[in-house]
């Protein structure tokens, strides 16, 4: 008789949604936006991830995006727009060396955040694109600084990015509003 | 209220698993 840990699913915290975003232009942003599937276990997250392409394979201008079931990909959403994003700006070289890497961290990252503001994270969203790709972790409150240090320093530590390399929080406010090509950082560690 | 939490070794052993 096997023990019930070899066949019981492990819970996540939350419901999450997979998001695929593929870039034609003869179609709306919102309608480029498919919503792939939903799962609320360790179990069936792997059986997803495993599933999909790897973000090194998609072509340029697509994006994935994973969300907390209930919240959508973008700034406007309620439960983003007070929000930012730790940013990760990938050279091209990064690609094949880093970016899928990245990614799976990044993902199972949010499964063994130790924050006590654990709710603050709304997602993650890979984008690949021709200057390079980026990944970035969306947190619902950029005011909230203590949550957004400690989920900022865990990403380091769990992307094993040295320690004099910074990376940056903007706020969707300051992304969305900047004039020129690049965003003021709130925070970096 | 309780919070489930994993640890990393734990989640990349359960990608491999069957």
């Amino acid at each position: 008789v096997t023990s019930p840990e070899q066949y019981i699913k492990h819970p996540l915290q939350h419901r999450w949604a997979l998001w695929y975003f593929k870039n034609d232009k003869s179609k709306s942003w919102t309608e480029n936006l498919r919503l792939i599937s939903k799962f609320d276990t360790v179990e069936d997250f792997w059986a997803l991830y495993n599933h999909i392409q790897q973000p090194s394979k998609l072509g340029f201008g697509c994006d994935y995006c994973l969300f907390k079931d209930g919240i959508k990909p973008m700034w406007e959403d309620d439960r983003n727009k007070l929000g930012g994003r730790w940013l990760m700006t990938l050279s091209k070289q990064q690609r094949h060396n880093d970016l899928d890497r990245y990614w799976m961290e990044t993902l199972s990252l949010r499964c063994q955040l130790h924050t006590d503001c654990p709710e603050d994270v709304c997602g993650a969203v890979v984008n690949v694109r021709p200057k390079g790709d980026k990944i970035s972790i969306w947190t619902g409150n950029c005011q909230n600084r203590d949550a957004i240090m400690t989920i900022g320093q865990q990403y380091k530590e769990r992307l094993s990015i040295p320690i004099k390399t910074l990376i940056g929080y903007q706020s969707h406010d300051d992304t969305s509003s900047k004039s020129g090509s690049t965003t003021k950082n709130m925070y970096s560690v | 209220g309780t919070r489930i939490i994993y640890d990393r070794k734990f989640l990349l052993d359960c990608r491999s698993s069957p």
